[in-house]
């Protein structure tokens, strides 16, 4: 996948972390110290629609535009910047009894974006 | 990505200034979580646990649950750890409560495993039996009444593991547990149940969270 570095308007993944202690939740979640709340940001011109999120060859690139234009006139919707793929999130933490509570959250972070 | 004052790549509407936008994010993930967690709000801390007992409660934690989730139920694994409250103890006998939050939005609980961990301080050369009680409120009235007992030999002193039946996982289930621990025998004599700090004893369960119904989103 490609992470946003600041100049790039194409998708990408823009990484976002979440410190647990500086929102103040760091007295009830044990582990770990934050979240990488990473999402999805970018455009998707038709010629890289359905690019899995990595550094296409430039003859894929030529070979979509012209498949771009050859239908841009075609009805549809666009293509979106979506998360490819995402992994789980462990955490412990206290429950309101003060119980310790030990869980992994299925595909709470984003490791990588595309182009639907 | 989005600048101040220019219009965003990803939907074309006006952009947030940066510090509004961390708010927004920040704002997002905190209820990205609470709402994977199945909880309405963050819990705040009835009692605070002893950093010894923290430490000897996750030496019991197993590694994270092999697998994928099984999509199919929807349900979300937990491994809930229990710390007791030394209820109405007596010389013969120490009685355990203990709480299962019901905090959960959405979805039963339901206990899959559970089992007891406790510290028995024993005389040198005691040996003894321990008989466990598990005891259950009748929904229509406050006694307690015998669902299950266990006897178990103790022989040294040192933390011991008994595995829970049906009745206890039934009773952890409801959001409250209590048991009765009575030493029988030589140990009647010799033997303490330790419930400082460093020696709580605690429940260890390995709950599922399944969709009490599914929950229709807009």
């Amino acid at each position: 996948g490609i992470d946003c570095q600041g100049v790039s308007r194409m998708c990408c993944r823009q990484e976002f972390f979440v410190d647990f202690r500086e929102i103040g939740w760091h007295d009830w979640i044990i582990q770990p110290e934050g979240y990488a709340m990473n999402f999805c940001t970018g455009q998707c011109p038709l010629h890289v629609a359905g690019m899995p999120g990595i550094a296409a060859s430039f003859y894929t690139a030529v070979l979509n535009l012209l498949k771009a234009n050859t239908v841009a006139g075609a009805a549809g919707g666009g293509s979106c910047c979506v998360p490819t793929a995402r992994r789980p999130l462990s955490l412990l933490y206290y429950d309101r009894d003060s119980n310790i509570v030990k869980t992994d959250i299925p595909d709470m972070v984003v490791e990588a974006c595309g182009c639907s | 990505t989005c600048r101040a004052g220019g219009q965003c790549p990803a939907c074309g509407g006006p952009t947030l200034d940066l510090e509004s936008q961390r708010e927004l994010l920040l704002d997002m993930a905190k209820r990205s979580i609470l709402d994977k967690l199945h909880l309405s709000q963050r819990p705040t801390l009835s009692q605070p646990v002893s950093r010894a007992a923290l430490r000897t409660a996750l030496q019991c934690l197993h590694g994270p649950p092999q697998g994928a989730f099984p999509e199919a139920n929807r349900a979300q694994d937990y491994e809930i750890i229990s710390f007791a409250d030394t209820g109405l103890s007596t010389i013969n006998q120490t009685r355990l409560d203990f709480h299962f939050s019901s905090d959960r939005t959405t979805g039963v609980i339901e206990v899959q495993q559970a089992s007891l961990m406790f510290f028995v301080q024993l005389l040198p050369n005691a040996t003894g039996t321990l008989n466990v009680k598990v005891l259950v409120s009748d929904p229509h009235n406050t006694n307690l009444t015998l669902a299950t007992q266990h006897l178990l030999e103790v022989d040294a002193s040192g933390w011991y593991q008994l595995f829970l039946g049906p009745d206890a996982q039934d009773a952890c289930s409801q959001g409250h547990l209590t048991l009765e621990l009575v030493p029988e025998g030589q140990a009647a004599q010799g033997s303490v149940i330790l419930v400082g700090a460093a020696h709580r004893p605690f429940v260890t369960a390995q709950v599922r969270v399944g969709d009490k119904h599914r929950v229709h989103r807009r």
